[in-house]
């Protein structure tokens, strides 16, 4: 499955890019 | 035992600083002292001197300092405008407001072109799109062939590239990310609409006699 996915949709998955977190407490 | 530079920088913005960054972002005041609340917490959890040191803005995302994060690089070094290794209080707020709903949709897009762009060329290069997939790969412990990799990065630059110049440039990145609207989630955060509910304790140390938000 991965390989039919776009890279920036694998990448934009990171907990690196999730900036949500800073706001749950 | 403290010492006077980190007590002196530890200081709450000033009405002036507060006014300047409201006119500057989508924030109200009342927002960006909330933002402060945040902010406080974040840049006193490994040295109090006001700033967010990347070590505290790696502890804050993954409640661990030590992990190595290509992401979590990239999106200090974007707050981190002046380069300065460290995030003042302005960077973090003028940065936030990229995420938030009311902002205009092509900050959002320039902000992401820019963090997928790696080494800041003004074009995200193939090899910087195999960098981060390998990255993302070992994040979620995905094991995939090398073949299976190299068919990912031909069939995003099969969709991305469209002059098939081998690198995509700004204005492929926009045509993409207005086809795939979702690959720009990550560019909003909701909770920044309702920052003085989440960060309450802002009214204690507030600088406006008046709280609208």
């Amino acid at each position: 499955r991965p390989a039919t996915m776009n890279a920036f949709e694998l990448i934009s998955t990171s907990q690196g890019l999730n900036l949500g977190i800073l706001f749950e407490k | 035992m403290g010492c006077f530079q980190s007590k002196a920088r530890r200081q709450y913005p000033g009405h002036e600083d507060l006014v300047l960054l409201a006119s500057q972002t989508a924030f109200s005041i009342s927002e960006v002292e909330a933002l402060f609340e945040l902010f406080k917490s974040i840049s006193s959890s490994v040295i109090d001197d006001g700033l967010i040191n990347k070590e505290e803005f790696q502890l804050a995302l993954f409640k661990s300092g030590k992990k190595e994060n290509l992401f979590a690089n990239r999106i200090f070094a974007l707050f981190d405008v002046k380069q300065k290794g460290v995030i003042d209080f302005g960077d973090f707020v003028r940065a936030l407001n990229v995420f938030h709903p009311n902002a205009p949709h092509e900050d959002k897009v320039g902000f992401s072109f820019k963090l997928y762009d790696l080494d800041g060329t003004g074009f995200i290069e193939r090899k910087e799109v195999k960098q981060m997939l390998i990255a993302i790969l070992c994040e979620s412990e995905m094991r995939l062939s090398d073949e299976t990799v190299e068919l990912i990065l031909n069939k995003t630059f099969l969709e991305t590239d469209v002059n098939q110049d081998g690198k995509i440039d700004k204005a492929e990145w926009e045509n993409f990310v207005s086809r795939n609207p979702s690959l720009l989630k990550i560019m909003t955060l909701p909770y920044l609409r309702d920052i003085t509910t989440t960060f309450p304790s802002f009214v204690f140390n507030s600088e406006v006699d008046d709280i609208a938000t």
